[in-house]
Protein backbone atom coordinates (compact mmCIF):
# COMPACT_ATOMS: atom_id res chain seq x y z
CA UNK A 1 0.00 0.00 0.00
CA UNK A 2 0.94 3.73 -0.73
CA UNK A 3 0.99 6.72 2.24
CA UNK A 4 0.97 10.02 2.13
CA UNK A 5 3.58 12.13 2.74
CA UNK A 6 3.48 14.98 4.23
CA UNK A 7 4.76 18.70 2.76
CA UNK A 8 7.52 19.11 5.58
CA UNK A 9 9.42 15.89 4.24
CA UNK A 10 9.82 17.80 1.09
CA UNK A 11 10.31 22.14 2.03
CA UNK A 12 12.49 23.49 4.47
CA UNK A 13 10.79 26.13 6.60
CA UNK A 14 11.97 29.31 5.66
CA UNK B 1 0.16 52.44 3.20
CA UNK B 2 -0.58 49.93 0.51
CA UNK B 3 -3.16 50.22 -2.37
CA UNK B 4 -3.54 48.43 -5.01
CA UNK B 5 -6.23 48.65 -7.71
CA UNK B 6 -7.37 45.48 -10.00
CA UNK B 7 -9.50 46.72 -13.16
CA UNK B 8 -10.70 42.99 -13.44
CA UNK B 9 -11.63 42.54 -9.60
CA UNK B 10 -13.07 39.26 -10.95
CA UNK B 11 -9.73 37.63 -10.45
CA UNK B 12 -9.38 38.72 -6.61
CA UNK B 13 -12.71 36.74 -5.84
CA UNK B 14 -11.75 33.86 -8.43
CA UNK B 15 -8.58 33.20 -6.26
CA UNK B 16 -9.90 33.60 -3.01
CA UNK B 17 -12.60 30.84 -4.14
CA UNK B 18 -9.77 28.74 -5.25
CA UNK B 19 -8.02 28.35 -2.27
CA UNK B 20 -11.00 28.90 0.65
CA UNK B 21 -11.34 25.02 0.82
CA UNK B 22 -7.80 24.61 1.53
CA UNK B 23 -6.75 26.97 3.65
CA UNK B 24 -8.70 28.50 6.50
CA UNK B 25 -6.00 31.28 7.55
CA UNK B 26 -3.22 33.21 5.40
CA UNK B 27 -1.16 36.38 5.11
CA UNK B 28 -1.01 38.73 1.84
CA UNK B 29 2.08 39.93 1.87
CA UNK B 30 2.55 43.06 0.30
CA UNK B 31 5.99 44.06 -1.45
CA UNK B 32 6.42 46.49 -3.75
CA UNK B 33 6.67 44.05 -6.44
CA UNK B 34 3.76 41.88 -5.59
CA UNK B 35 1.01 40.44 -3.50
CA UNK B 36 1.64 37.07 -2.55
CA UNK B 37 -0.29 34.26 -0.28
CA UNK B 38 1.37 31.14 0.55
CA UNK B 39 0.10 28.53 2.92
CA UNK B 40 -0.14 25.09 3.49
CA UNK B 41 -3.58 23.39 4.43
CA UNK B 42 -4.17 21.48 7.76
CA UNK B 43 -2.65 18.60 7.37
CA UNK B 44 0.48 19.98 5.68
CA UNK B 45 0.15 18.07 3.02
CA UNK B 46 -0.57 20.50 0.48
CA UNK B 47 0.75 24.54 -0.16
CA UNK B 48 -1.00 27.16 -2.37
CA UNK B 49 1.33 29.88 -3.57
CA UNK B 50 -0.64 32.92 -4.81
CA UNK B 51 1.47 35.95 -7.33
CA UNK B 52 -0.09 38.90 -8.49
CA UNK B 53 2.88 41.13 -9.78
CA UNK B 54 2.15 45.22 -9.43
CA UNK B 55 2.61 45.43 -13.01
CA UNK B 56 -0.76 43.85 -13.40
CA UNK B 57 -2.59 46.23 -11.16
CA UNK B 58 -3.31 49.82 -12.82
CA UNK B 59 -2.78 51.31 -9.64
CA UNK B 60 -0.29 50.01 -7.39
CA UNK B 61 1.53 51.69 -4.18
CA UNK B 62 3.03 49.62 -1.40
CA UNK B 63 5.20 51.71 1.01
CA UNK B 64 6.60 48.98 2.60
CA UNK B 65 6.29 45.14 3.20
CA UNK B 66 2.91 44.43 4.71
CA UNK B 67 1.67 40.62 6.07
CA UNK B 68 -2.31 40.73 6.52
CA UNK B 69 -3.54 37.72 7.90
CA UNK B 70 -7.12 36.94 6.92
CA UNK B 71 -9.54 34.59 7.46
CA UNK B 72 -10.38 33.25 4.03
CA UNK B 73 -13.88 32.44 4.68
CA UNK B 74 -14.52 36.05 5.74
CA UNK B 75 -13.05 37.18 2.62
CA UNK B 76 -14.89 34.75 0.25
CA UNK B 77 -17.96 36.62 1.85
CA UNK B 78 -17.35 40.15 1.10
CA UNK B 79 -15.86 39.13 -2.52
CA UNK B 80 -19.06 37.28 -2.90
CA UNK B 81 -20.21 41.13 -2.77
CA UNK B 82 -18.67 41.90 -5.82
CA UNK B 83 -20.02 42.05 -8.95
CA UNK B 84 -17.71 40.03 -11.60
CA UNK B 85 -17.23 43.08 -13.48
CA UNK B 86 -16.39 45.53 -10.33
CA UNK B 87 -12.68 46.84 -10.17
CA UNK B 88 -11.44 46.24 -6.69
CA UNK B 89 -9.10 48.00 -4.86
CA UNK B 90 -7.41 47.08 -2.03
CA UNK B 91 -6.61 49.47 0.95
CA UNK B 92 -4.25 48.66 4.02
CA UNK B 93 -2.75 51.15 6.49
CA UNK B 94 0.67 50.27 7.91
CA UNK B 95 0.14 49.33 11.25
CA UNK B 96 -4.22 49.14 10.61
CA UNK B 97 -6.06 46.11 11.75
CA UNK B 98 -8.18 46.26 8.63
CA UNK B 99 -8.04 45.56 5.67
CA UNK B 100 -10.29 48.17 2.98
CA UNK B 101 -11.87 46.16 -0.05
CA UNK B 102 -13.17 48.89 -2.44
CA UNK B 103 -15.73 47.93 -4.94
CA UNK B 104 -16.61 50.06 -8.89
CA UNK B 105 -19.26 48.85 -10.92
CA UNK B 106 -18.62 49.38 -14.72
CA UNK B 107 -21.77 51.03 -15.09
CA UNK B 108 -24.12 53.81 -13.47
CA UNK B 109 -26.79 51.03 -13.36
CA UNK B 110 -25.77 49.67 -10.88
CA UNK B 111 -26.10 52.64 -8.35
CA UNK B 112 -29.66 52.36 -8.37
CA UNK B 113 -29.29 48.69 -7.05
CA UNK B 114 -27.41 50.01 -4.51
CA UNK B 115 -30.05 52.34 -3.14
CA UNK B 116 -32.34 49.72 -2.44
CA UNK B 117 -29.57 47.93 -1.01
CA UNK B 118 -28.87 50.78 0.92
CA UNK B 119 -32.20 50.94 2.00
CA UNK B 120 -32.80 47.32 2.97
CA UNK B 121 -30.01 47.09 5.76
CA UNK B 122 -30.74 48.55 9.14
CA UNK B 123 -28.49 50.67 11.19
CA UNK B 124 -28.15 53.85 8.36
CA UNK B 125 -26.83 56.59 9.67
CA UNK B 126 -28.55 58.55 7.22
CA UNK B 127 -32.78 58.21 6.80
CA UNK B 128 -33.78 56.31 3.97
CA UNK B 129 -34.08 58.35 0.65
CA UNK B 130 -30.72 60.00 1.22
CA UNK B 131 -29.38 58.52 -1.71
CA UNK B 132 -27.57 61.58 -2.99
CA UNK B 133 -26.05 62.03 0.50
CA UNK B 134 -22.38 61.39 -0.10
CA UNK B 135 -21.73 58.81 1.94
CA UNK B 136 -23.62 56.91 4.17
CA UNK B 137 -22.04 54.15 6.67
CA UNK B 138 -24.68 50.92 7.77
CA UNK B 139 -23.62 48.38 10.20
CA UNK B 140 -23.65 44.27 8.84
CA UNK B 141 -27.28 43.09 9.31
CA UNK B 142 -26.85 40.42 6.82
CA UNK B 143 -26.74 36.67 8.61
CA UNK B 144 -24.26 35.13 6.48
CA UNK B 145 -21.85 38.39 7.01
CA UNK B 146 -22.47 39.25 11.21
CA UNK B 147 -19.49 40.01 12.89
CA UNK B 148 -17.47 39.70 9.24
CA UNK B 149 -16.84 44.01 9.15
CA UNK B 150 -18.46 47.01 8.18
CA UNK B 151 -20.00 48.42 4.91
CA UNK B 152 -19.86 51.70 3.57
CA UNK B 153 -21.27 52.96 0.74
CA UNK B 154 -20.29 55.80 -1.10
CA UNK B 155 -22.79 56.58 -4.03
CA UNK B 156 -21.21 53.76 -6.89
CA UNK B 157 -18.62 52.45 -4.41
CA UNK B 158 -19.37 49.54 -1.99
CA UNK B 159 -16.32 49.86 0.99
CA UNK B 160 -16.17 46.59 2.57
CA UNK B 161 -13.43 46.38 5.59
CA UNK B 162 -12.40 43.14 6.55
CA UNK B 163 -10.68 42.43 10.17
CA UNK B 164 -7.23 41.40 9.82
CA UNK B 165 -5.43 38.89 12.21
CA UNK B 166 -2.40 38.10 13.40
CA UNK B 167 -1.35 34.57 11.61
CA UNK B 168 1.70 33.00 12.89
CA UNK B 169 2.36 31.07 9.38
CA UNK B 170 5.42 28.64 8.76
CA UNK B 171 6.79 29.81 5.72
CA UNK B 172 8.54 26.99 3.15
CA UNK B 173 11.22 27.54 1.47
CA UNK B 174 10.96 25.96 -2.32
CA UNK B 175 13.42 25.15 -4.22
CA UNK B 176 13.76 25.87 -7.55
CA UNK B 177 13.79 22.60 -9.18
CA UNK B 178 13.92 21.48 -13.11
CA UNK B 179 11.00 19.02 -13.40
CA UNK B 180 11.54 16.03 -15.51
CA UNK B 181 8.24 16.55 -16.95
CA UNK B 182 5.93 19.24 -18.07
CA UNK B 183 2.25 18.59 -18.89
CA UNK B 184 0.93 21.94 -20.17
CA UNK B 185 -3.30 21.33 -21.06
CA UNK B 186 -6.63 23.13 -21.09
CA UNK B 187 -7.47 23.81 -17.60
CA UNK B 188 -10.89 22.16 -18.38
CA UNK B 189 -9.94 19.11 -19.19
CA UNK B 190 -7.91 18.69 -16.20
CA UNK B 191 -10.63 19.27 -13.83
CA UNK B 192 -13.27 16.87 -16.26
CA UNK B 193 -10.40 14.23 -15.53
CA UNK B 194 -10.10 14.74 -11.67
CA UNK B 195 -13.79 14.89 -11.03
CA UNK B 196 -14.66 11.53 -13.06
CA UNK B 197 -11.83 9.84 -11.51
CA UNK B 198 -13.38 10.68 -8.09
CA UNK B 199 -15.82 8.61 -9.04
CA UNK B 200 -14.35 5.33 -9.21
CA UNK B 201 -11.56 6.14 -5.95
CA UNK B 202 -9.50 8.29 -4.07
CA UNK B 203 -5.88 7.95 -5.63
CA UNK B 204 -5.03 8.64 -9.16
CA UNK B 205 -1.88 8.01 -10.72
CA UNK B 206 -0.20 10.11 -13.16
CA UNK B 207 1.90 8.75 -15.88
CA UNK B 208 4.15 10.43 -18.16
CA UNK B 209 5.90 8.34 -21.02
CA UNK B 210 6.34 8.65 -25.06
CA UNK B 211 2.82 7.41 -25.23
CA UNK B 212 1.78 10.43 -23.42
CA UNK B 213 0.05 11.32 -19.90
CA UNK B 214 -1.85 8.51 -18.56
CA UNK B 215 -4.30 9.10 -15.36
CA UNK B 216 -5.14 5.74 -13.66
CA UNK B 217 -7.54 5.07 -10.49
CA UNK B 218 -8.22 1.82 -9.14
CA UNK B 219 -11.24 1.54 -6.83
CA UNK B 220 -13.75 -1.12 -5.22
CA UNK B 221 -16.20 -0.25 -8.29
CA UNK B 222 -13.61 -1.14 -10.77
CA UNK B 223 -11.18 1.34 -12.57
CA UNK B 224 -10.31 4.14 -15.04
CA UNK B 225 -7.89 5.21 -17.40
CA UNK B 226 -7.92 8.39 -19.57
CA UNK B 227 -4.70 8.97 -21.77
CA UNK B 228 -3.88 12.56 -23.27
CA UNK B 229 -1.17 12.46 -26.05
CA UNK B 230 0.41 15.74 -27.32
CA UNK B 231 -1.42 18.07 -29.28
CA UNK B 232 0.84 21.03 -29.77
CA UNK B 233 -0.59 22.24 -32.97
CA UNK B 234 -4.28 22.61 -31.65
CA UNK B 235 -5.95 25.73 -33.56
CA UNK B 236 -6.60 27.94 -30.28
CA UNK B 237 -4.07 27.97 -27.68
CA UNK B 238 -6.26 26.56 -25.16
CA UNK B 239 -6.66 23.60 -26.37
CA UNK B 240 -3.23 23.08 -26.78
CA UNK B 241 -1.36 19.59 -25.03
CA UNK B 242 2.30 19.92 -24.68
CA UNK B 243 4.22 17.48 -22.82
CA UNK B 244 8.14 18.02 -22.73
CA UNK B 245 9.42 15.35 -21.08
CA UNK B 246 13.12 14.19 -19.52
CA UNK B 247 12.15 10.82 -18.65
CA UNK B 248 8.98 9.18 -18.01
CA UNK B 249 7.61 9.47 -14.36
CA UNK B 250 4.95 7.93 -12.57
CA UNK B 251 3.46 9.50 -9.29
CA UNK B 252 0.28 8.74 -6.89
CA UNK B 253 -1.86 11.59 -5.32
CA UNK B 254 -4.37 12.16 -3.24
CA UNK B 255 -7.87 13.15 -5.57
CA UNK B 256 -9.06 14.73 -2.46
CA UNK B 257 -6.69 17.70 -3.03
CA UNK B 258 -6.12 17.73 -6.71
CA UNK B 259 -10.29 18.20 -6.51
CA UNK B 260 -9.82 21.11 -4.42
CA UNK B 261 -7.21 22.64 -6.78
CA UNK B 262 -9.38 22.37 -9.97
CA UNK B 263 -11.45 25.18 -8.05
CA UNK B 264 -8.58 27.55 -9.71
CA UNK B 265 -10.20 26.41 -13.04
CA UNK B 266 -12.05 29.53 -13.90
CA UNK B 267 -8.86 31.25 -13.54
CA UNK B 268 -7.49 30.17 -17.09
CA UNK B 269 -7.59 28.06 -19.83
CA UNK B 270 -4.55 26.15 -19.00
CA UNK B 271 -3.17 24.17 -16.54
CA UNK B 272 0.54 23.48 -15.98
CA UNK B 273 1.65 19.77 -14.17
CA UNK B 274 4.99 20.13 -12.96
CA UNK B 275 6.53 16.35 -12.06
CA UNK B 276 9.95 14.41 -10.75
CA UNK B 277 9.91 11.08 -9.50
CA UNK B 278 9.41 11.55 -5.07
CA UNK B 279 8.87 15.36 -5.04
CA UNK B 280 5.48 16.98 -4.88
CA UNK B 281 3.57 17.61 -7.94
CA UNK B 282 2.90 21.29 -8.98
CA UNK B 283 -0.19 22.68 -10.30
CA UNK B 284 0.08 25.98 -11.85
CA UNK B 285 -3.27 28.28 -13.19
CA UNK B 286 -1.50 30.62 -15.05
CA UNK B 287 -3.38 34.32 -14.46
CA UNK B 288 -3.13 36.12 -17.60
CA UNK B 289 -0.15 37.98 -17.72
CA UNK B 290 -0.89 38.84 -14.18
CA UNK B 291 0.80 36.34 -11.96
CA UNK B 292 -0.37 32.58 -10.72
CA UNK B 293 -1.77 30.34 -8.33
CA UNK B 294 0.42 27.19 -7.71
CA UNK B 295 -0.26 24.08 -5.70
CA UNK B 296 1.59 21.55 -4.50
CA UNK B 297 1.06 18.26 -3.20
CA UNK B 298 3.25 15.62 -1.45
CA UNK B 299 2.70 12.33 -3.23
CA UNK B 300 1.76 8.87 -2.00
CA UNK B 301 4.37 6.78 -1.53
CA UNK B 302 5.15 2.95 -0.59
CA UNK B 303 5.09 1.82 2.56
Amino acid sequence: GKKQAGLMGFFAKK
Amino acid sequence: MFEARLTSGKILKQLIEALKDLVQEANIDCSDDEISIQAMDNSHVSLVAVSLRSGGFDHFRCDRPLSLGFNATNMGKILKCAGNEDAITLKAEDDGDSLSMVFEGPNQDRIADFGEFARGARGSDSPPGSRREKCWKIDFNFATMRGVGVLVVIFDRKIYELKLMDIDSEQLGIPDTDYKVTIQMPSGEFQRIIRDMQVLGDTLSISCTKEGVKFGVQGDLGTGNVLIRQNAHAEKDEDRVMIEMEEPVELTFALRYLNFFTKATNLGPTVILNMSPDVPIVVEYPIGETGHIKYYLAPKIDE
